[in-house]
C-alpha cells in the first residue's frame, strides 16, 4: 500500500533525448532477444510517461513503432550499419510496449512486449505497382526453392553440411518465373561433402549460423538456382559475435526436387521474443 | 471593390504536441 502522496506520472516530449536513449535501449533489448527472423530499428515513439520508481530511479512506459532491417538477428553486423527494409520490398513493422528502467544512470528493459506486421499489399502497390508481395513461407514454391538453394549451397561447400534453421522472408516473381528466399542456416557434425542422412546430423555446440538469399528460376526442363550465404563465426557460450566470415556464392543448374530438410519456420511477420521480467 | 485588410493574428512560438515523435523513416 502506498505511503504518503500517490504516485504521478510525467509525459515528457517523445523526442526528448532521454526518451529517445530510453527507447534506443528498449530496442538494443528487443534485437538481442529475437531468435529469429531480422532486426529492427527505432522508428517513431508513439508515446512516453515516466513513473518515478521506489527506492530509487525512473521507470520509462514507451510505445515505440520499429521497422524490419536487412540484417537477420544471426548477423553480428551492428543494428547502426543496417539498412531499413524499404516499402517496395515489402516493409514489416513492429509495434512495441517497453518499460524501461533508469537508475544510477544506466536503462535496463524490466518488460517488452511486440507485435509485428507486414505493410499493407496497396501501400506497397502505391510505391512499386510491379514489386512481389511476400508469400507464405509454406507455399510449396518457397519450400521447395529453399530446398533447392540449401542443397546447392552444401554441394559446393567443402566444410560443415548445414542445416536450415528458418525461412525467413520469400517473394514470387512473376517474370521471369522465380522465387526468392532469405533463410538461416546452421553448421553440423557432419561433413558436406560426405553426408549421406542429414537427419543424422546433429547442430554444432557452438552454434556456427549463416544466413542464405537464393532465387531460384524456372527454366526449360529444369531450374537456375543462385545462392548466396555468409557464414557467421562460431558462437561460444556467451553471444558476443564476431564479424562475418567471407561471403560464399554458388550459382548452379540443380534439376528438382532437392532433398528434404526440416520445416521452415514461422511467417516473417512473427516476433518472439525472449523471455518478459 | 475594397475590401478591409484583415487582422493578423498573434504570432508566437509554435508549440509542437510533446508526442507522437518524428518518424525516422518512413510510416507504415
Amino acid at each position: 500500500a502506498p505511503h504518503g502522496p500517490q504516485l504521478t506520472y510525467s509525459q515528457p516530449n517523445c523526442d526528448d533525448p532521454e526518451t529517445e536513449q530510453a527507447a534506443l535501449a528498449a530496442v538494443d533489448y528487443l534485437n538481442s532477444h529475437l531468435q529469429q527472423g531480422y532486426k529492427h530499428v527505432l522508428n517513431q515513439i508513439d508515446k512516453v510517461k515516466v513513473w518515478p520508481r521506489r527506492p530509487f530511479g525512473v521507470i520509462f512506459e514507451l510505445g515505440v513503432d520499429t521497422l524490419e532491417s536487412t540484417c537477420h538477428v544471426f548477423d553480428p553486423t551492428a543494428l547502426a550499419n543496417c539498412t531499413v527494409r524499404q516499402v517496395a520490398e515489402h516493409a514489416v513493422e513492429g509495434d512495441c510496449d517497453f518499460r524501461v528502467l533508469k537508475q544510477d544512470g544506466q536503462f535496463s528493459v524490466v518488460f517488452a512486449k511486440c507485435d509485428s506486421s507486414p505493410d499493407s499489399a496497396e501501400d506497397v502497390r502505391k510505391v512499386c505497382p510491379q514489386c512481389p508481395l511476400l508469400a507464405q513461407l509454406n507455399d510449396t514454391r518457397v519450400v521447395h526453392a529453399v530446398e533447392a538453394a540449401l542443397a546447392a549451397f552444401n554441394v559446393q561447400n567443402n566444410g560443415s553440411y548445414f542445416q536450415l534453421v528458418e525461412t525467413s522472408r520469400a517473394q514470387l516473381v512473376p517474370l521471369p518465373p522465380s522465387t526468392r528466399v532469405e533463410f538461416a542456416i546452421a553448421a553440423t557434425d557432419c561433413v558436406a561433402k560426405e553426408v549421406a542422412d542429414p537427419a543424422k546430423c546433429n547442430l554444432l555446440a557452438e552454434k556456427q549460423y549463416g544466413f542464405c538469399k537464393a532465387t531460384v528460376t524456372e527454366k526449360l526442363g529444369g531450374e537456375e538456382v543462385a545462392v548466396t550465404c555468409t557464414v557467421f563465426q562460431p558462437q561460444p557460450a556467451a553471444p558476443q559475435p564476431q564479424p562475418a566470415d567471407p561471403t560464399m556464392s554458388v550459382l548452379v543448374a540443380v534439376d528438382p526436387p532437392g532433398p528434404a530438410f526440416p520445416p521452415a519456420g514461422p511467417p516473417a511477420a512473427a516476433m518472439v521474443v525472449g523471455p518478459m521480467v | 471593390g475594397v475590401t478591409q485588410p484583415g487582422v493578423a493574428g498573434a504570432v508566437g512560438p509554435m508549440v509542437l504536441p510533446p508526442c507522437p515523435g518524428r518518424v525516422r523513416h518512413f510510416k507504415v
